[in-house]
């Protein structure tokens, strides 16, 4: 008998329940032993037992688990000890409850999670788009004056877009500075969509008069400074930008510029100086009032309102371009400009459109370079940035050596500038600037620079004639 | 010319460069307070002073033409991506803002200095009519007597041309002014 025990528990021993194949082979037991009634319901049980293992074959971790219970003492019990054994056998299914609960449990614990993680990700969508920014977008606006730029910024903080902050900025350094811009003159403004990476240029410079003539400008006395006036271009492109890419209204961003001249502001001392170096003494009484308050010159930081000009905006605000185009704004404008010997007529001012175009471009050690094209200089700018990128300039390169590189490579771009002129008037003047924006060309001019002596302007590429002025 | 540098939260770079041509244009005022530009002058045409082989065929006066002009707001973004330095740059003072805005691009694009340092530095000008080489009072004195020792005729000068300048790096922006501007502001919202 003992024999026959160490046996059977080398047997168990050898088939432990570690792994699913061995228990799949699980040895019977000797169902010829006897053992009355206690051994009938013992191998009753064990029957019921094997057919539930058998059916367990889906489940090997469950299985294991439930045949390590199960199995174990129910074993032991058969090698002598069934009478004492704290186990009771059961007539209910063990499994079929806790397995049930068990899978049930997990797909809780997953759908739990996935409910979670959706609505954390919707609560971080919803954060988003409807609440606070948690990057801060910011914003600079640089102008010559303090107002202005204060102004720009007010702009932004209103929510006005980038190009409203320049239209209310641009307008008021008209007035804080009235010798160096104005609805009087024109300009170009170039916008660009980061996103997008879309520039446009808007061109708003003055035109030259229908009627004008170049034999009468050059007849011209001094007197006749009406001759000097083109149209100006400030409102038309300040009201095309404003068209493409404002969000303000119109009315409200000039009635923040008027609000500057009617309010008054602080003179500049770049407009104290202006006043100082005027020249020339035959200024209309109106002129002298303005800037020569009392034939005295303004001094800078003296308080100076310009109601005047406060009006025009708010009118040309009210009313739209139309008003400073088409009405009596234009008329006095006419009038006052044949007082002095102009050309100006209502045609000039009828026909005057700004114009939107693409800017002419370059990459430059690996950034792209944006600038206006014809009739401004931006293509001699964009070969000059080509011809220095070949120079290999960098900053193991005396800085002296910089410096006579650049004069020189600057001589050939204005020389270049020099050519440029009006494509509407000049079909050739398109060729011309791919060619002058082209890396090739870049290459050859660049043949031209001598490294240890400097060249007279014009040795190479003969400049035409350019005013020396403020321009 | 006037100079209006805008970046701003609606991811837009703005550069405007305004002008009336001489100080207070033409000198005329309307009753409205316009004053007018003297925008003529910057065609090409004969007067007492220049002579017929210097005038630009391209740049000669005609009816609704718009005259050559050296207004040159300037906008620079990465070639590639939209990661990196994007700027923008205005400049007055005619032609000369042609000269010092190559300057600021080569001293930030190429030197990889600050847009505030870029401003500051000194600067030259090439003036083609007089073969001059106009240089700022910035510029470094033993720089000028290098350049003479190349053949350059060096005048020095207070300012050659103030040049603005924004600068956004990611979503740090920086709006500089020229040190040489008393009355010019910069300002940046935070």
């Amino acid at each position: 008998a003992a024999e026959k025990e160490a046996s059977q528990q080398s047997t168990l021993g050898a088939y432990s329940p570690v792994d699913y194949m061995s228990i799949t082979s699980f040895p019977r037991l000797p169902e010829e032993e006897p053992g009355g009634a206690a051994a009938e319901s013992c191998l009753r049980a064990r029957k019921e037992e094997d057919a539930f293992l058998g059916e367990q074959d889906t489940d090997p971790d469950s299985f294991l688990k439930s045949a390590r219970l199960q199995r174990l003492p129910s074993s032991s019990s058969e090698m002598g000890s069934q009478d004492v054994s704290p186990l009771r056998e059961t007539s209910k299914d063990p499994f079929s409850g806790d397995c049930s609960c068990r899978q049930d449990g997990l797909t809780v614990i997953i759908t739990a999670c996935l409910t979670f993680a959706t609505g954390v990700t919707v609560a971080l969508i919803m954060q988003i788009y409807f609440g606070d920014p948690q990057i801060f977008h910011q914003g600079a606006v640089v102008t010559d004056a303090v107002p202005c730029t204060a102004l720009g910024i007010e702009v932004l903080n209103k929510q006005g877009s980038s190009v409203d902050a320049a239209i209310a900025s641009a307008l008021c350094a008209g007035i804080i500075n009235p010798h160096t811009s104005g609805i009087g003159g024109g300009g170009v403004m170039l916008v660009h969509d980061i996103r997008k990476n879309e520039s446009q240029v808007i061109d708003f410079r003055e035109t030259a008069p229908f009627e004008i003539q170049e034999e009468v400008l050059q007849k011209a006395s001094e007197a006749k400074v009406g001759l000097l006036v083109g149209v100006p271009g400030m409102i038309q492109g300040m009201h095309k930008a404003h068209q493409l890419y404002g969000r303000l209204s119109w009315s409200e961003l000039l009635g923040l510029a008027a609000g500057i001249a009617q309010n008054g502001f602080n003179v500049t001392h770049d407009l104290a100086k202006a006043v100082t170096e005027l020249k020339e003494l035959n200024y209309s009484d109106r002129f002298r009032e303005t800037f020569l308050p009392e034939g005295q010159p303004l001094l800078a930081g003296m308080l100076m309102k310009r109601p005047d000009l406060a009006n025009t905006l708010d009118l040309v605000g009210a009313e739209g371009a139309s008003a400073f185009y088409s009405g009596n704004l234009t008329q006095e404008i006419i009038s006052e400009v044949k007082n002095y010997g102009g050309v100006l007529t209502e045609v000039d001012f009828s026909n005057y459109s700004a114009l939107v175009k693409n800017p002419v471009h370059t990459v430059y050690r690996g950034h792209l370079i944006l600038s206006p094209p014809p009739p401004h200089a931006g293509p001699a700018l964009i070969s000059a940035l080509n011809i220095l990128e070949g120079l290999n300039i960098t900053s193991q390169i005396s800085r002296e050596n910089t410096f006579h590189w650049i004069a020189e490579t600057l001589k050939i771009a204005l020389t270049l500038a020099s050519s440029l002129g009006d494509p509407s008037y000049d079909a050739s003047v398109e060729a011309s600037v791919e060619d002058m924006v082209s890396k090739s060309k870049a290459g050859v001019l660049r043949q031209l620079i001598n490294d240890s002596q400097s060249f007279p302007s014009g040795l190479h590429i003969p400049p035409f004639s350019m005013e020396s002025g403020h321009s | 010319a006037s100079q209006v540098l805008v970046m701003g939260p609606d991811d837009y770079i703005v550069a405007v460069v305004s002008s009336l041509n001489r100080p207070f244009g033409s000198g005329i005022i309307t009753p409205s307070g316009i004053l007018l530009n003297s925008q003529m002058l910057d065609f090409s045409w004969l007067n007492k002073t220049s002579n017929h082989s210097s005038l630009s065929p391209r740049n000669l006066i005609q009816p609704g033409k718009r005259p050559l002009s050296f207004l040159l707001p300037t906008v620079v973004r990465p070639a590639e991506g939209m990661c990196g330095t994007y700027l923008c740059v205005g400049a007055n003072n005619g032609d000369k803002a042609l000269s010092s805005i190559t300057q600021v691009l080569v001293n930030v694009l190429t030197f990889n200095k600050n847009l505030s340092e870029s401003l500051s530095l000194g600067r030259l000008y090439p003036q083609l009519q007089s073969n001059i080489l106009q240089v700022d009072s910035e510029f470094p004195q033993e720089d000028i007597e290098f350049l003479e020792a190349r053949g350059h005729h060096v005048d020095k000068v207070k300012v050659v041309s103030l040049v603005h300048g924004a600068r956004r790096t990611n979503n740090f922006i920086i709006g500089v002014k020229d040190p040489r501007s008393v009355d010019a502001a910069g300002a940046t919202i935070l």
